[in-house]
């Protein structure tokens, strides 16, 4: 058990950083920001606890309490697709995961989505956010049907409307 | 891509049966005004994939199954009764009143562009049954068939429900380990 | 004690629905939704528990778990506003609270605020969308910078600017 | 309008003396990137009227003072000694090095005009003290001014934390009751 922990552990330890880079970095901003993982007892590392820091691009290091709203879900994210990434499933179902991000940052998640979505893994993103679901190859609108008392939905491929 | 569609019969608010088309774009949005049914959606997914129902909003699998009438012939005192227990009455949804049974099927293709069905029910009795490709199997074999695709729903590494994004991040050092734990 | 807080839980009972009506209405619909307080033990009310109830416009009963992201949030307004109600400060802070909500309720929204700062109440807002912002009269613009490591904040009233 | 403006010293991510005007506007807006500043804002407010800093992200007073240097002057393993106790060094933030004390100053506007400044220090060894006024004042003295405005900071029923809203409608019966309690 020790050792699958350490398995997924040292995986996750592993891309993190290179995750959050690739998820926060912008073209004024090549090398995104850094994210780490740590253990707090290295002999026994399932009863202790494993630590999850980050900074962001170009700020100092302050505790994960002390981050912005934003900044919480960017490293959040990043730490999900590093979960995820252990063992991909072939799909990733994500609810409105963007409510506390900038356009700056949505179109930073748009980004980084469409790019794993081509190379391997299904994104079905519930969003609010016209910044984000514009980058979509597919929408599925949903709406409620009052008459009928029942939701109701309509899928549209976007790419048919790529000239 | 693999979730090509899903197929729901009365589920939460989708009454009666309704078809949600994945097509084979590898990135999706689904969109839509508050309340509309988008969150009902994952829910769809999660359930036909076997998650428990407390994580879906409901302390039992009762409360899944759609429950409600025609609203636009219904005047306000009517209204009020809706919440009653959707296993005790009629089945037809049709005429306005509400479900007895519900079910959730999900159509994944393979590698090889083989089809394959899943299918979870909620009987009239409020049970969970479940069928592969159109043949009843137990939890089991259907878990089984997921884990071959590393679909792995005990350890959820690929949903995240609505609210839950920044806690993953605020989350205290025992419980990230206990996470990892999980997944491992 | 049981006065002090029969007093609270009356006025916040007798306010909750008026408040709830005029936050969720719309052209279409004008009476918006029902909402309702009750008290689970009459007798000895602050050592049970009140629970707290609504029924979004034109949609049937469900419990609290059950309603959507803006929906919940659309009743913890109502809630909020009815608590703020009780002992009025001349002034509410909110920080990001329209994150789970559509244009439609972020509209409704800033209408509710409009009128109720018109009346009596200072209102200031931390919003990410600007569906709420274009209906304030001052902008308080807070940035980052980057030379000085240091938050800056620009002032603008917007009423100046109307013809 | 009641809340004039704000002054700043060293505060969060505020470096040195910043004001933050707010007119007399009814309904103001605050707005910017994420990371900027502005929930910061929010605590300096909630600070300044004795808030205790567990509610602000913050374990102790200590992590309230400004801490940074020159971003541009640094390489990268001098960012990470950053996070070196404000307490233990030089006071002066314009060289770069770290804050020792800090304060934020809300003037307020009651209804005859007159102008009332509540201020709240952080000193130099992680303690807070009151000015009234520009005077100095004990907490109680403090706090009973604010409550003649019927800012009554226990109840905390005008201020609204970022993510709280939607836990305010699903907390259980017990919680609403110990609220309508505290408010009352
Ligand atoms: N068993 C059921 N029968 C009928 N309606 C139901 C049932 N369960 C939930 N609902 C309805 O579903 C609605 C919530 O849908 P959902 O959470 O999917 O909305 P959403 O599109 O995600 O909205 P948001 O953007 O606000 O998160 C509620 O209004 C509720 O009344
Ligand atoms: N004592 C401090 N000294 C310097 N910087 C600090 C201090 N405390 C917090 N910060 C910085 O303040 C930033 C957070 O600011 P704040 O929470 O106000 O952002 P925000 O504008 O609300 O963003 P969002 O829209 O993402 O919620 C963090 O990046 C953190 O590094
Ligand atoms: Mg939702
Ligand atoms: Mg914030």
């Amino acid at each position: 058990r020790c050792d699958l922990f350490n398995k997924a552990y040292e995986h996750m330890s592993g891309c993190i950083d290179k995750i959050y880079k690739d998820l926060t970095k912008a073209k004024n901003m090549p090398t995104g920001g850094v994210a780490f993982l740590s253990l707090e007892d290295a002999e026994e590392p399932y009863l202790s606890g494993v630590r999850y820091n980050v900074m962001p691009p170009s700020k100092q290091f302050v505790e994960m309490e002390q981050l912005s709203g934003g900044e919480k879900t960017m490293a959040a994210l990043a730490l999900l697709f590093a979960i995820h990434s252990f063992h991909p499933a072939p799909f990733f179902v994500l609810d409105e995961v963007d409510a506390a991000l900038d356009p700056t940052n949505v179109s930073k998640l748009a980004r980084y989505v469409r790019h794993q979505a081509e190379k391997s893994v299904q994104f079905l993103i519930i969003s609010l956010k016209s910044t984000l679901y514009e980058h979509a190859d597919g929408l599925v609108g949903v709406y409620r049907e009052q008459e009928e008392n029942s939701s109701k939905s309509l899928s549209l491929d976007l790419r048919k409307y790529v000239e | 891509m693999p979730l090509k569609r899903l197929e729901l019969y009365n589920f939460k608010s989708y009454r009666g049966t309704q078809i949600i088309d994945l097509g084979d774009a590898p990135f999706t949005c689904i969109i839509g005004p508050n309340g509309a049914g988008k969150s009902n959606l994952m829910d769809a997914i999660s359930f036909v994939l076997g998650v428990k129902s407390a994580q879906l909003r409901s302390t039992q699998l009762r409360d899944l199954v759609y429950r409600g009438r025609k609203a636009a012939q219904m005047d306000n005192d009517e209204a009020m009764d809706v919440d009653e227990e959707a296993g005790e009455t009629l089945t037809q949804t049709e005429n306005g009143t509400d479900a007895r049974s519900a079910w959730v099927q999900a159509v994944y293709e393979d590698e090889n562009r083989k089809e394959w069905k899943f299918r979870r029910n909620i009987s009239t009795v409020g049970v969970s049954t479940y069928h592969l490709n159109s043949k009843a199997v137990p939890w089991t074999a259907y878990n089984q068939q997921l884990e071959k695709f590393n679909i792995l729903v005990k350890a959820k590494n690929f949903l995240v429900f609505q609210g839950d994004v920044e806690g993953v991040a605020s989350q205290d050092s025992k419980a990230l380990a206990r996470l990892i734990d999980r997944i491992s």
